[in-house]
């Protein structure tokens, strides 16, 4: 290897490169380096797995995660589940700089991102509320729910948790939570 | 999800990540990605590490601290990033994930499971173009 250095997950080349000029070239401090590589796949939608129009929850609303950390300062900015903002990277960007917190979750992250100047908008886009779609269609399978009722692996929610006797004589269900397999996850589906 | 590290001429390290996090999830599940030590970590006396996957399940292990931590004992970027999924596999066979590692000198490794292999980017001072080249590794 030598420095400097850019090291991505996946095959994200454009963030990769964009990162990697905007520290040689752009003379970028390396935080912000990080956040230009990362937004470049927050707009791109890389694979689907970052930025808006991706990964719907249960009601086929899109929520960003995002940490940025300085390994000299030991100092982190992150944001998760952000809501209707879609520069998550950047709100960490804030976080970091513009606080002295680590970490601002949901629609408090959303107000203190619209604090800082940046504007609210769905993360929703006819692609993920198709997938949304199929997925309630098919019973929404798969999901990550257990030990409720009715029956998750064959049904949607709303659900209630498994009675006290179910609790009580032990009839939970534990081992499967082992076996992760049916949720999937890939290139196309993951943190 | 991705996951990046920055070390830049000075050695100055810096590791972050930007996800859209898992399908059909319940509203409000966070992921690993932006919790410190599990999506990311870096240290600019050692390195950094950065993961993504099923985060339900990567971040009960804080796979990027102990993968630094590891650096810091003296394991290769290879070695740490294994040390870390082998960890996660013996609770979780069939776990989804992969790990990047980076020494502060710029020395690279990634280890993954529940793949056939994991692919990861990469763009350095070996190529003067900053040509950016796709290194994969075999899963576990």
């Amino acid at each position: 290897g030598g420095l400097p250095l850019v090291v991505t997950t996946w095959r994200f080349l454009n963030a990769t490169l964009r990162a990697y000029q905007s520290l040689t070239v752009g003379e970028f401090d390396p935080i912000d380096a990080l956040v230009e590589g990362c937004s470049v796949c927050e707009r791109e939608q890389c694979d689907g797995t970052v930025g808006y129009g991706g990964s719907p929850d249960e009601t086929g609303e899109t929520t960003l995660d995002a940490m940025l950390m300085d390994g000299t300062t030991m100092d982190v900015g992150a944001v998760a589940a952000l809501r209707e903002v879609k520069h998550a990277a950047a709100v960490a960007k804030y976080v970091l700089r513009n606080t002295r917190h680590t970490m601002l979750a949901g629609s408090q992250a959303t107000d203190f991102a619209l604090q800082m100047g940046f504007r609210r908008e769905t993360l929703q886009t006819d692609a993920s509320r198709t997938m949304w779609e199929q997925w309630k269609a098919n019973h929404c399978q798969p999901n990550f729910w257990r030990n409720v009722i009715p029956s998750p692996s064959m049904s949607c929610g709303p659900y209630e948790p498994v009675s006290a006797n179910a609790v009580r004589n032990n009839r939970l269900e534990e081992s499967s939570e082992a076996d992760r397999t049916d949720f999937r996850f890939g290139r196309y589906n993951h943190d | 999800t991705i996951s990046m590290i920055i070390i830049d001429h000075a050695g100055h390290v810096v590791a972050g990540t930007s996800t859209n996090g898992a399908r059909h999830k319940i509203p409000g599940r966070v992921g690993d990605s932006p919790i410190p030590g599990a999506g990311a970590y870096a240290d600019s006396e050692v390195g950094a590490a950065v993961a993504t996957g099923d985060g339900d399940v990567m971040m009960r292990f804080l796979p990027a601290l102990l993968a630094v931590e590891g650096l810091r004992n003296g394991l290769d970027p290879n070695e740490a990033a294994a040390q870390q999924i082998k960890r996660i596999v013996k609770y979780y066979p069939t776990f989804t994930g992969g790990i990047v590692v980076a020494t502060k000198e710029g020395r690279h490794g990634a280890s993954c499971n529940g793949m056939a292999e994991f692919p990861y980017s990469v763009a350095d001072g070996t190529d003067s173009e900053g040509e950016v080249k796709v290194y994969t590794v075999k899963c576990v």
